[in-house]
C-alpha cells in the first residue's frame, strides 16, 4: 500500500526531526 | 506530563523564534541550517504536523505530533 509506505516515511522524518531538536537542546551531536 | 508539556513548548519556541504563537513553512525552512534535515524533509515534517493543512502550525498540532512521536516510537 503506497499510502502506508508514505505514512511510515513521514513517521521516520518526524522522529528524525524531534530527535534533532532533542540533540540540539542537549548539545549532543 | 508537565515535563512533556514543557519540552513541547520549548521545541515549539525553537521553531517559532519570533514568538508568533504559530509556526509557518518559513520558520521551518529556517531550521534547515540548524538541524541535520534537508529542506524537503522539513517540508515533509511541516505537512505531517499541520493536520488541518492551513499553513500554520499551532502549539496544539505540534503537541499532537510530538506525543505521537513519543508514544509511537521510543527515544534511544
Amino acid at each position: 500500500d503506497p499510502n502506508m509506505k508514505a505514512g511510515a516515511a513521514n513517521e521516520g522524518v518526524l522522529a528524525n526531526f524531534f530527535n534533532s531538536l532533542l540533540s540540539k537542546k542537549t548539545g549532543a551531536p | 506530563q508537565n515535563t512533556i508539556l514543557e519540552k513541547t513548548h520549548e521545541f515549539f519556541l525553537m521553531c517559532d523564534v519570533e514568538d508568533k504563537g504559530f509556526i509557518t513553512r518559513r520558520d521551518m525552512q529556517r531550521l534547515n541550517g540548524e538541524l541535520p534535515l534537508s529542506a524537503e524533509e522539513l517540508e515533509n515534517v511541516f505537512d505531517t504536523l499541520d493536520s488541518d493543512s492551513n499553513g500554520f502550525l499551532t502549539l496544539n498540532e505540534f503537541s499532537s505530533g510530538f506525543s505521537e512521536f513519543l508514544f509511537g516510537e521510543k527515544i534511544s
